[in-house]
Protein backbone atom coordinates (compact mmCIF):
# COMPACT_ATOMS: atom_id res chain seq x y z
CA UNK A 1 0.00 0.00 0.00
CA UNK A 2 1.46 3.06 -0.66
CA UNK A 3 1.07 6.46 0.96
CA UNK A 4 -1.76 8.45 0.32
CA UNK A 5 -4.38 5.64 -0.57
CA UNK A 6 -4.53 4.35 3.28
CA UNK A 7 -4.64 7.61 4.24
CA UNK A 8 -8.47 7.49 3.88
CA UNK A 9 -8.88 5.99 6.76
CA UNK A 10 -9.31 6.82 10.27
CA UNK B 1 -15.95 2.81 2.23
CA UNK B 2 -17.78 -0.61 3.85
CA UNK B 3 -19.85 -1.96 6.08
CA UNK B 4 -16.67 -2.88 8.56
CA UNK B 5 -15.32 0.64 8.47
CA UNK B 6 -18.36 2.35 8.98
CA UNK B 7 -19.29 0.23 11.62
CA UNK B 8 -16.01 0.80 12.80
CA UNK B 9 -15.79 4.23 13.20
CA UNK B 10 -19.06 4.60 14.93
CA UNK B 11 -17.76 2.30 17.33
CA UNK B 12 -15.28 4.00 17.88
CA UNK B 13 -16.71 7.32 17.78
CA UNK B 14 -19.19 5.39 20.97
CA UNK B 15 -16.64 4.57 22.74
CA UNK B 16 -14.68 7.98 22.34
CA UNK B 17 -18.44 9.82 23.76
CA UNK B 18 -19.13 6.94 26.21
CA UNK B 19 -15.67 8.20 28.26
CA UNK B 20 -16.00 11.27 27.83
CA UNK B 21 -20.04 11.14 29.10
CA UNK B 22 -18.96 9.25 32.07
CA UNK B 23 -16.09 11.35 33.25
CA UNK B 24 -18.61 14.58 32.51
CA UNK B 25 -21.56 13.13 34.05
CA UNK B 26 -19.99 11.39 37.24
CA UNK B 27 -17.81 14.53 37.43
CA UNK B 28 -15.49 11.03 38.33
CA UNK B 29 -12.47 9.72 36.18
CA UNK B 30 -12.42 7.13 38.66
CA UNK B 31 -11.04 3.59 37.65
CA UNK B 32 -9.82 5.23 34.03
CA UNK B 33 -6.10 5.41 33.44
CA UNK B 34 -5.45 8.86 32.44
CA UNK B 35 -2.13 7.15 30.90
CA UNK B 36 -4.28 5.24 28.65
CA UNK B 37 -5.95 9.10 27.25
CA UNK B 38 -2.65 10.69 26.97
CA UNK B 39 -1.32 7.95 24.58
CA UNK B 40 -4.44 8.10 22.55
CA UNK B 41 -4.36 11.83 22.25
CA UNK B 42 -0.74 11.55 20.80
CA UNK B 43 -2.18 8.48 18.44
CA UNK B 44 -4.57 11.02 17.37
CA UNK B 45 -2.24 13.94 16.75
CA UNK B 46 0.77 12.06 15.53
CA UNK B 47 -2.09 10.48 12.63
CA UNK B 48 -3.88 13.57 11.64
CA UNK B 49 -1.23 15.77 11.13
CA UNK B 50 -2.53 15.23 7.25
CA UNK B 51 -5.60 17.46 8.27
CA UNK B 52 -3.11 20.60 7.71
CA UNK B 53 -2.05 19.07 4.49
CA UNK B 54 -4.60 16.95 2.64
CA UNK B 55 -8.29 17.22 2.54
CA UNK B 56 -10.48 13.46 1.92
CA UNK B 57 -13.49 14.06 2.72
CA UNK B 58 -16.25 15.77 5.01
CA UNK B 59 -16.94 12.45 6.72
CA UNK B 60 -13.14 11.75 6.74
CA UNK B 61 -11.76 15.23 8.09
CA UNK B 62 -14.84 15.92 10.44
CA UNK B 63 -14.58 12.50 12.33
CA UNK B 64 -10.27 13.29 12.79
CA UNK B 65 -11.79 16.91 14.43
CA UNK B 66 -13.93 15.31 16.79
CA UNK B 67 -11.51 12.33 17.65
CA UNK B 68 -8.77 14.47 18.16
CA UNK B 69 -10.95 17.18 20.22
CA UNK B 70 -12.62 14.53 22.50
CA UNK B 71 -9.43 12.90 23.35
CA UNK B 72 -7.90 16.40 24.55
CA UNK B 73 -10.96 17.22 26.08
CA UNK B 74 -10.87 13.60 27.96
CA UNK B 75 -7.14 14.20 29.10
CA UNK B 76 -7.88 17.67 30.42
CA UNK B 77 -10.70 16.19 32.37
CA UNK B 78 -8.86 14.03 33.95
CA UNK B 79 -5.68 16.16 34.78
CA UNK B 80 -7.50 19.44 35.40
CA UNK B 81 -10.94 19.63 36.40
CA UNK B 82 -11.95 16.40 37.82
CA UNK B 83 -7.52 15.54 38.94
CA UNK B 84 -9.11 15.03 42.12
CA UNK B 85 -10.89 11.72 41.54
CA UNK B 86 -7.91 10.50 39.13
CA UNK B 87 -6.66 7.35 40.49
CA UNK B 88 -2.76 7.59 40.72
CA UNK B 89 -1.66 5.01 42.59
CA UNK B 90 -3.37 2.62 40.39
CA UNK B 91 -2.70 3.82 36.77
CA UNK B 92 1.09 3.00 37.38
CA UNK B 93 1.81 1.42 33.92
CA UNK B 94 5.50 2.62 32.98
CA UNK B 95 4.55 4.53 29.01
CA UNK B 96 7.81 4.65 28.21
CA UNK B 97 7.83 1.31 28.45
CA UNK B 98 5.64 1.20 25.17
CA UNK B 99 6.68 4.80 23.85
CA UNK B 100 10.24 4.14 23.39
CA UNK B 101 9.90 0.45 21.23
CA UNK B 102 7.44 1.62 19.10
CA UNK B 103 8.93 5.13 18.22
CA UNK B 104 12.12 2.89 17.83
CA UNK B 105 10.24 0.26 15.62
CA UNK B 106 8.05 2.76 13.71
CA UNK B 107 11.82 4.11 12.23
CA UNK B 108 12.75 0.76 11.41
CA UNK B 109 9.79 -0.40 10.03
CA UNK B 110 7.69 1.79 7.46
CA UNK B 111 6.53 2.26 4.33
CA UNK B 112 8.08 4.77 3.14
CA UNK B 113 11.53 6.78 5.24
CA UNK B 114 9.29 10.71 5.13
CA UNK B 115 8.46 12.60 8.26
CA UNK B 116 4.94 11.63 8.15
CA UNK B 117 4.92 8.34 6.99
CA UNK B 118 6.56 7.66 10.47
CA UNK B 119 4.65 9.75 12.49
CA UNK B 120 1.73 7.79 10.67
CA UNK B 121 3.48 4.31 11.44
CA UNK B 122 4.41 5.50 14.92
CA UNK B 123 0.60 6.16 15.68
CA UNK B 124 -0.56 3.13 14.15
CA UNK B 125 2.16 0.36 16.64
CA UNK B 126 1.02 3.30 19.51
CA UNK B 127 -2.29 2.55 19.29
CA UNK B 128 -2.17 -1.08 19.37
CA UNK B 129 -0.81 -0.77 22.41
CA UNK B 130 -2.10 2.40 24.18
CA UNK B 131 -4.89 0.31 26.10
CA UNK B 132 -2.15 -1.36 28.16
CA UNK B 133 -2.13 1.12 31.12
CA UNK B 134 -6.02 1.25 31.26
CA UNK B 135 -6.06 -2.64 31.54
CA UNK B 136 -3.62 -2.73 33.78
CA UNK B 137 -5.17 -0.79 35.45
CA UNK B 138 -8.48 -2.77 35.86
CA UNK B 139 -6.27 -6.03 36.60
CA UNK B 140 -4.47 -3.52 39.75
CA UNK B 141 -8.21 -3.03 41.40
CA UNK B 142 -9.54 -5.47 40.34
CA UNK B 143 -12.98 -4.01 38.86
CA UNK B 144 -14.34 -2.04 36.39
CA UNK B 145 -17.26 0.57 36.57
CA UNK B 146 -19.76 -1.07 33.99
CA UNK B 147 -20.09 2.20 31.88
CA UNK B 148 -15.77 1.75 31.63
CA UNK B 149 -16.34 -1.93 30.51
CA UNK B 150 -18.90 -0.80 27.76
CA UNK B 151 -16.26 1.91 26.82
CA UNK B 152 -13.55 -0.87 26.24
CA UNK B 153 -15.86 -3.38 24.21
CA UNK B 154 -16.42 -0.53 21.77
CA UNK B 155 -13.21 0.66 21.84
CA UNK B 156 -11.97 -3.08 20.97
CA UNK B 157 -14.60 -3.93 18.85
CA UNK B 158 -13.88 -1.11 16.74
CA UNK B 159 -10.18 -2.32 15.42
CA UNK B 160 -11.79 -5.74 14.98
CA UNK B 161 -14.35 -4.34 12.53
CA UNK B 162 -11.09 -2.65 11.09
CA UNK B 163 -9.66 -5.86 10.45
CA UNK B 164 -12.64 -7.41 8.80
CA UNK B 165 -12.61 -4.01 6.99
CA UNK B 166 -9.08 -5.03 5.93
CA UNK B 167 -10.15 -8.28 4.36
CA UNK B 168 -12.80 -6.62 2.27
CA UNK B 169 -10.22 -4.24 0.99
CA UNK B 170 -8.11 -6.76 -0.22
CA UNK B 171 -10.85 -9.08 -1.81
CA UNK B 172 -12.58 -6.38 -3.68
CA UNK B 173 -9.66 -3.63 -4.08
CA UNK B 174 -6.52 -6.24 -3.90
CA UNK B 175 -5.31 -3.55 -0.75
CA UNK B 176 -3.46 -4.47 2.14
CA UNK B 177 -1.56 -2.75 4.19
CA UNK B 178 0.43 -5.12 6.20
CA UNK B 179 2.22 -2.50 8.88
CA UNK B 180 -1.86 -1.67 9.97
CA UNK B 181 -3.27 -5.14 9.64
CA UNK B 182 -0.44 -6.63 11.91
CA UNK B 183 -0.99 -3.95 14.24
CA UNK B 184 -4.70 -4.34 14.47
CA UNK B 185 -4.54 -7.79 14.89
CA UNK B 186 -2.37 -7.27 17.96
CA UNK B 187 -4.74 -4.35 19.19
CA UNK B 188 -7.45 -6.67 18.87
CA UNK B 189 -5.50 -9.53 20.65
CA UNK B 190 -4.89 -7.67 23.78
CA UNK B 191 -8.75 -6.88 24.50
CA UNK B 192 -9.57 -10.38 24.31
CA UNK B 193 -9.29 -12.16 27.77
CA UNK B 194 -11.66 -8.79 28.17
CA UNK B 195 -13.90 -9.22 25.71
CA UNK B 196 -14.36 -13.06 27.09
CA UNK B 197 -14.67 -11.40 30.70
CA UNK B 198 -17.44 -8.07 28.75
CA UNK B 199 -19.25 -11.40 27.30
CA UNK B 200 -19.70 -13.85 30.30
CA UNK B 201 -20.04 -11.50 32.62
CA UNK B 202 -21.16 -7.97 32.41
CA UNK B 203 -24.12 -8.71 29.39
CA UNK B 204 -25.30 -11.13 32.51
CA UNK B 205 -25.52 -8.21 34.28
CA UNK B 206 -22.61 -9.20 36.66
CA UNK B 207 -19.99 -6.93 37.38
CA UNK B 208 -16.89 -6.85 36.15
CA UNK B 209 -14.48 -8.27 38.82
CA UNK B 210 -11.62 -9.97 37.85
CA UNK B 211 -10.16 -12.70 39.85
CA UNK B 212 -8.08 -10.79 42.78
Amino acid sequence: AKLGYFKDEL
Amino acid sequence: MNVFRLTGDLSHLAAIIILLLKIWKSRSCAGISGKSQILFAIVFTTRYLDLLTSFISIYNTSMKVIYIGCAYATVYLIYMKFRATYDGNHDSFRVEFLVVPVGGLAVLVNHDFSFLEILWTFSIYLESVAILPQLFMISKTGEAETITTHYLFCLGLYRALYLLNWIWRFYFESFFDMIAIVAGVVQTVLYCDFFYLYITKVLKGKKLSLPA
